[in-house]
């Protein structure tokens, strides 16, 4: 699994 | 976006909506702490300051604009307009115990050491325990309206479902984002009490009374 960090969530 | 996150931000939606209505309703904010409502205006300020440079999806942008005006809203009717009916002498949790510490790990656990990931960060900490002094002025005075634990509860949902969220996201998208997921859980086990206490008393149509 990669960490995101995207903050593409609320 | 899956399903859980959907009905997650759903629950986190009607969970203000809820906020808003008790407040208008009852023409009344007791029962409130402003200290955590004032929290979560920190939490969606430092988190959603990507508003202004990063574009996500306008479901994403109108969430996030709901949000911080929203909570701001709350702040005024608490401060302002219904004022008279808020007593800080039952507010009494110290929030310095909780800006502190999530200061000090955003400054460790971050995903890149820029200010803006940084807040981020301190945001995610933050909201793991902005509903301390809710939570803490509840115990205190033992028992609430229904209506403000429908929010409390739809405040806990919105938690809990971002939880499968994450197992989804992490088989079907390989993504995982351990700050969040950490402080998600954390957050989430703060309910445990009172979802027990919801879920065999206010639900049964018993008040929200704990035991002395």
């Amino acid at each position: 699994a990669k960490e995101t960090g995207l903050h593409d969530e609320l | 976006m899956n399903l859980f996150r959907l009905f997650g931000d759903m629950s986190h939606l009607a969970s203000i909506l809820l906020l808003l209505y008790k407040i208008q309703t009852t023409r009344s904010v007791r029962g409130l702490s402003f200290k955590t409502q004032a929290l979560y205006v920190t939490v969606f300020v430092t988190r959603y300051l990507d508003l202004f440079y990063d574009y996500v999806s306008l479901y994403n942008s109108v969430m996030k604009t709901f949000f911080i005006t929203s909570s701001c809203y709350v702040l005024y009717l608490m401060k302002k307009k219904y004022r008279p009916t808020n007593d800080p002498s039952i507010d009494t949790f110290r929030v310095e115990y909780l800006l502190g510490p999530c200061v000090l790990l955003s400054l460790i656990f971050n995903y890149r050491f820029t200010f803006a990931e940084i807040l981020w960060s301190f945001s995610i900490f933050l909201e793991s325990v902005a509903i301390l002094p809710q939570l803490f002025m509840l115990q205190r005075t033992g028992e609430a309206e229904a209506i403000t634990t429908h929010y409390l509860a739809a405040l806990g949902a919105y938690r809990a479902l971002y939880i499968p969220n994450w197992i989804y996201r992490y088989w079907m998208e390989d993504q995982v984002d351990p700050i969040a997921v950490t402080a998600g859980i954390v957050q989430t086990a703060l309910y445990v009490d009172f979802f027990y206490v919801y879920f065999t008393k206010v639900l049964q149509g018993q008040r929200f009374e704990l035991p002395a």
